[in-house]
C-alpha cells in the first residue's frame, strides 16, 4: 500500500490546518 | 527560522508545549495487566494527537516535506512520550507521573509482563535528569532535538524536493542546537562546564532512544498477545515502527 494509505490518521492530522485536539 | 534568535526560538518552542493531560478514568486496584496497559495505551493515544499539534508549532517543521514530517514523527513518537514522562516525574523520586491522576511506582508495573525493566530504565533516566537539575528551557529543546534528529540515519533523500527538505531539516536542527546552547549558557557556568553539560544532556538522549526501542518491542508483544486493543493512531504509529525495523 502507498504511504498515504498506510498513514491515514497521521497524514490527516498533519495536513489539517485547524489546531488538533484529542478526539 | 533562521531569522529567530536562539532566545526567540526557545520562547516559540516553550509556547508549543502541549497542555497538561488527564486520564479521567480511575485505574482501580487491584491492577491487572489488561487494566494497566489499557490506561497507558489510552493515554498514549491522546498524547499522540497533541504531539502532532506540538510538532506543527515548532518553527520550520511544517515547511519540511510531508513525507519528512511523517517519518520524523513515526520514528520518535515513543521517545517524545517518554521524555515528557521523565520531565513530569523529575521531582518525584521513585514514581512515574504519567498524568496527575495516574502516578505509578515501579512495583505497580509488576502485573504487566516485561514492563518493570522499562519502568526501571525510565526511573534511572529520571534520576539522572534530576541530578543534572534539568531546566524547562533545556527540556523543550531536547524534545525538539529528538524529533528533528529521529530519522537522520534512516532515510537518504534522492529527489530534489527531498534534498531541499533535508537541507531545511539540517538548518532547523542547527537552530535548535543553538537554542539549547543558549539555554545552558543562562546558568552562569564556565565555558568548560557548559560544554560538559551539553554533552551530558545529549548523551541521555541515547538512553531515551534505547528505552523507546524496548518500549516498542514491549507494545508489539502486548498487541500480539491481544492483552489490549490498540486505538487507531497508536496502532498506525506502532505499525510504522515495526515496519521500519523489519
Amino acid at each position: 500500500s502507498s504511504l498515504t494509505e498506510r498513514h491515514k490518521i497521521l497524514h490527516r492530522l498533519l495536513q489539517d490546518s485547524s489546531p488538533t485536539e484529542p478526539s | 527560522t533562521l531569522a529567530l534568535t536562539p532566545e526567540q526560538l526557545v520562547t516559540c518552542i516553550m509556547e508549543a508545549e502541549p497542555p497538561e493531560i488527564y486520564l479521567m478514568k480511575d485505574l482501580k486496584k487491584p491492577f491487572t495487566e489488561s487494566s494497566v496497559m489499557m490506561s497507558l495505551t489510552n493515554l498514549a493515544d491522546k498524547e499522540l494527537v497533541l504531539m502532532i499539534s506540538w510538532a506543527k508549532k515548532i518553527p520550520g517543521f511544517v515547511e519540511l516535506s510531508l513525507s519528512d514530517q511523517v517519518h520524523l514523527l513515526e520514528c520518535c513518537w515513543l521517545e517524545v512520550l517518554m521524555l515528557g514522562l521523565v520531565w513530569r516525574s523529575v521531582d518525584h523520586p521513585g514514581k512515574l507521573i504519567f498524568t496527575p491522576d495516574l502516578k505509578l511506582n515501579r512495583d505497580e508495573g509488576s502485573c504487566v509482563e516485561g514492563i518493570m525493566e522499562i519502568f526501571d530504565m525510565l526511573l534511572a533516566a529520571t534520576a539522572r535528569f534530576r541530578e543534572l537539575k534539568l531546566q524547562r528551557e533545556e527540556y523543550v529543546c531536547l524534545k525538539a532535538l529528538i524529533l528533528l534528529n529521529s530519522n537522520m540515519c534512516v532515510s537518504s533523500p534522492e529527489s530534489p524536493e527531498e534534498l531541499e527538505s533535508r537541507a531545511k531539516l539540517l538548518r532547523l536542527l542547527d537552530a535548535v542546537t543553538d537554542a539549547l546552547v543558549w539555554a545552558i549558557s543562562r546558568k552562569g557556568l564556565t565555558f568548560q562546564q557548559q560544554s560538559t553539560r551539553l554533552a551530558h544532556l545529549l548523551m541521555l538522549l541515547s538512553h531515551i532512544r534505547h528505552v523507546s526501542n524496548k518500549g516498542i518491542e514491549h507494545l508489539s508483544n502486548m498487541k500480539m498477545k491481544n492483552v489490549v486493543p490498540l486505538y487507531d493512531l497508536l496502532l498506525e504509529m506502532l505499525d510504522a515502527n515495526t515496519t521500519h525495523s523489519s
